[in-house]
């Protein structure tokens, strides 16, 4: 079940709202 | 003789950029870059020279009223006077943290803050389960309370090395050191081509770097 050997910092870290990149985007 | 220098009105917040780029990784061109960048946020639904919380989560999500846990808490670590909006120099200031060559432990500091919500100085396991439940909403990935609860166990034991129930910073850090994926978004490589971004910003220049 691979959810559960999922590091739950490594799962909150993919948010959209710390993916920061966006705000360069045209 | 005098030569004739004009300075261009500049917006409320602006700050200077020779200060800046010495207190940042920046050199004073990417600053003045990043100047037009902030314009183009700062005007998108207000045009008064700040970023306003809807402007912030416009630009990242293409909508303005999506809330979002993580972009609250990425303004509000930006908003460094804590007056609700985001003044250039903050931004430029913040902006700093995710420059490649800022060291990674400035960006370690940076992320605790962020996952630490109730500013204790502590992530704590509620926070740890808040931001799960957080991401799996704005996500498609659904997992039953019983998953999340065997994720948030399994990830607390192993960062809570003194295991009394809380992660400080000096833990964090440890974590982080051996899991360094985790600050991964923490760096934009595109900081390092910012003057290449929005070329506009020789225009409006007051030095050659």
């Amino acid at each position: 079940m691979a959810p559960v050997t999922m590091n739950a910092f490594e799962l909150i870290s993919t948010s959209q709202g710390l993916n920061l990149s966006s705000l360069f985007e045209k | 003789m005098g030569c004739y220098h004009s300075k261009k009105a500049k917006s409320p917040g602006y700050e200077d950029p020779s200060i800046l780029s010495a207190e940042t990784p920046f050199t004073v061109n990417e600053v003045e870059a990043l100047h037009e960048l902030f314009k183009k946020l700062s005007s998108s639904i207000i045009d008064d020279g700040f970023i306003h919380k809807e402007e912030f989560q416009l630009a990242l999500f293409r909508n303005r009223n999506k809330r979002n846990l993580f972009a609250d808490r990425v303004f509000d670590l930006f908003d460094l006077k804590r007056n609700g909006v985001i003044e250039f120099g903050e931004f430029v200031r913040s902006l700093g943290v995710f420059h490649p060559n800022t060291p990674t432990e400035d960006k370690i500091t940076f992320a605790f803050k962020l996952y630490d919500l109730r500013q204790t100085g502590y992530i704590e396991r509620e926070e740890l389960k808040d931001m799960v439940v957080a991401l799996l909403q704005e996500s498609d990935l659904v997992l039953s309370d019983e998953v999340i609860e065997i994720i948030v166990h399994k990830t607390f034991s192993e960062a809570d090395a003194k295991g009394d129930g809380r992660i400080d910073q000096e833990e964090w850090k440890e974590f982080v050191l051996k899991n360094p994926s985790l600050i991964k978004n923490m760096t934009l490589p595109y900081l390092k081509d910012i003057t290449v971004a929005f070329p506009s910003f020789v225009l409006n220049s007051e030095v050659e770097d």
